[in-house]
């Protein structure tokens, strides 16, 4: 069984999907076969970051017409993508047994991979919530702000709530400075401990940079467009953190 | 009947619930009375951009315990808020029935009203969908990234081809200059008129301003915040375009 992590958030719009993508790619830098999967089923964004144009996606894997491993495409060195589709409502909400379908159909790859990076959408619907449940490892992402703070904090609560295998692990992204960033890290953890007696793992930050809106307009993640800026740095740094602990092999 | 206006999106995070608190406060110093609706039920964020505590929210009112009259909060002058839950699942995707009982509550309101204004959740689910429906207008905000842009025409389709009533209105948030924003704009009218043989409606558009973030961390509305900022003049303009225009008496 190939280890899955989910990258969640609550809040709309904090940069789950850049963290998604850049994560894969400092990843398969470091010589490990990521699957990337866009599990912002009815919103598909990661095929944007990558400026790849899938001609099949999940939709089709959910009809029955192709297996995952057919709609599969390349993308940077060591990350395939597993895409979504774009303006497709039934997709939001799956009913039970097509979540069930599409979570073994990426149990049972038949494919070599040592991670699957799963990008799941904001909120906190049942359809969020039991995507993080099926994944080994779920990394919550929030920004200093006070509305995604509360939103990543929800979601915290009702995912530790309705049994998830291990802490959460959180990302701060959007910090005008570190401190900032640890300030913020350092309140999740406060309430989370307190209210929830849980311990959520921080792995890091990545700050405001100018290079990421620059690297989407160039539809490239901004670890190959910029490498030497300050967010792909973050990134790489986020990568070793995460592989050498939870999701090491 | 109190005429209803929707703001919605697809993409997270692009300044819907920004946009729907501004406007409602620009058009409560116009006279207008406005009841705000927090429509993002699972993930409630205008509370916190008003600065205001709640002790009741929709949920108590889709559980029988509470009237809306009764959950309502007095926000600045001619603004009252119809507060949302945080980190409620079960609100995310209402049910056929649960989601009629909210709809016939806000249209049955024993209130002077003269709008009713709805921040929705992100993203494209039935949810979304409906309480799209159910409005008057629809505003749709973007910006000029790619992936808000794809994800704002996929909800414009999904919306049309479900007969939603008017053509839908748009605003272009993070604007670098009013170019990029007309360039956005025009290329979405664009494609909806060729592929969807719609009209979209453009109120305008709301520059990227450090003033808005820096209301978001006081709680308080940019527009009483910071009434002299460019994004205050923007908010301004686009309450003053839709109440002499699609929302007018
Ligand atoms: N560290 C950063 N510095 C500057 N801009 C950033 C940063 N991270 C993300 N962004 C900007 O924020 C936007 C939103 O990011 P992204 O699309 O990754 O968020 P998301 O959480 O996946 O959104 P959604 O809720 O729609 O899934 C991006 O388009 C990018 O321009
Ligand atoms: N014009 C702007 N200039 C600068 N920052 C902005 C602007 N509009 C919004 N923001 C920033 O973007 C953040 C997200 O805005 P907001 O919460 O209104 O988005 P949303 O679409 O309602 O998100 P969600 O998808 O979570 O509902 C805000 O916290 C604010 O800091
Ligand atoms: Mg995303
Ligand atoms: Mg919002």
């Amino acid at each position: 069984r190939v280890p899955m992590l989910a990258v969640a958030s609550g809040k709309g719009g904090v940069g789950k999907s850049n963290l998604a993508v850049n994560l894969a790619v400092a990843l398969g830098h470091k010589g490990v076969r990521v699957l990337l999967v866009d599990a912002d089923l009815a919103q598909a964004n990661l095929d944007l970051l990558l400026g790849v144009h899938p001609r099949f996606d999940l939709q089709h894997v959910l009809s029955g017409q192709k297996t995952v491993e057919e709609i599969i495409v390349e993308g940077p060195p060591g990350v395939k993508l597993v895409p979504a589709c774009s303006g497709a409502p039934e997709l939001a909400e799956l009913d039970d047994y097509r979540r069930e379908v599409l979570l073994r159909a990426l149990g049972h790859l038949d494919m070599a991979a040592d991670l699957i990076l799963m990008d799941v959408a904001s909120g906190v619907s049942h359809q969020v919530i039991s995507l993080c449940r099926a994944a080994d490892r779920v990394v919550v992402v929030t920004t200093p702000e006070t509305p995604a703070f509360c939103d990543a904090y929800a979601l915290i609560k009702v995912l530790w709530q309705r049994g998830l295998q291990a802490a959460p692990h959180l990302v701060v992204n959007f910090a005008d400075t570190p401190e900032e960033a640890e300030e913020t890290a350092h309140r999740i953890r406060l309430v989370a401990r307190r209210f929830l007696k849980v311990d959520v793992d921080v792995w890091g930050h990545v700050p405001f940079d100018h290079s990421i809106p620059r690297a989407v307009r160039l539809q490239e993640p901004v670890m190959t467009a910029f490498p030497t800026s300050p967010a792909a740095a973050a990134y790489r740094a986020l990568a070793e953190r995460a592989w050498t602990g939870p999701l090491s092999p």
